[in-house]
């Protein structure tokens, strides 16, 4: 499973495989 | 960093954390990683952190859990204090687990935290706190989280490490 957080609205996308 | 090293540790070591079915709070949950990766692994949580982030947070929760997760995550407003007790009376919540990475860095409401987390955590209760030791600060919290739980090293790899609090 990917997981997509963005840090700030928006902006600076963090990618995380679960 | 923590928060990465925590998700890792969570999926990687089930038989030693299991939160399948488990209720779980997290505090300082910022931009939701662990939440939603603790979702996933089948707890229901309480992402909770301070009004301004909530937007962001519960965005990114949803976002990654909707439709994924037995239990949908609850996101919340939690300021860090020593009086919790009017505002979330401990009658009213039991938590399995409660999670934190990435809550001590320089910021002066170490010892709010710590109280926040002596308010949560009841018999039954396992704190799981994951975090870069470095600083003084860093090893003056993690003094003062032994004194106040039993505590035990989960995982530690240079700086990162993951603390497993339960009651005293």
């Amino acid at each position: 499973t990917l997981i997509w957080i963005y840090h700030y609205a928006g902006q600076d996308i963090v990618i995380y495989e679960s | 960093p923590a928060a990465l090293a925590l998700c890792s540790f969570l999926e990687n070591h089930r038989e030693k954390v299991n939160l399948q079915g488990k209720k779980v709070l997290e505090l300082g949950a910022g931009t939701g990683l662990v939440t939603i990766v603790a979702s996933l692994l089948g707890a229901s949580v309480t992402a909770t952190d301070l009004p301004e982030v909530l937007s962001n947070l519960r965005a990114n929760v949803m976002r990654n859990t909707r439709g994924r997760c037995r239990q949908m995550p609850q996101v919340a407003a939690l300021s860090w204090s020593y009086n919790l007790e009017s505002t979330h009376p401990s009658s009213a919540h039991q938590y399995d687990y409660v999670l934190a990475a990435d809550v001590v860095y320089h910021h002066d409401f170490l010892d709010e935290l710590l109280a926040t987390m002596k308010h949560f955590c009841k018999p039954g209760t396992a704190v799981i706190w994951a975090n870069k030791v470095r600083l003084e600060s860093d090893l003056t919290f993690t003094e003062n989280f032994k004194k106040a739980f039993h505590t035990s090293l989960l995982y530690e790899d240079e700086d990162m490490k993951i603390f497993q609090g339960t009651c005293r």
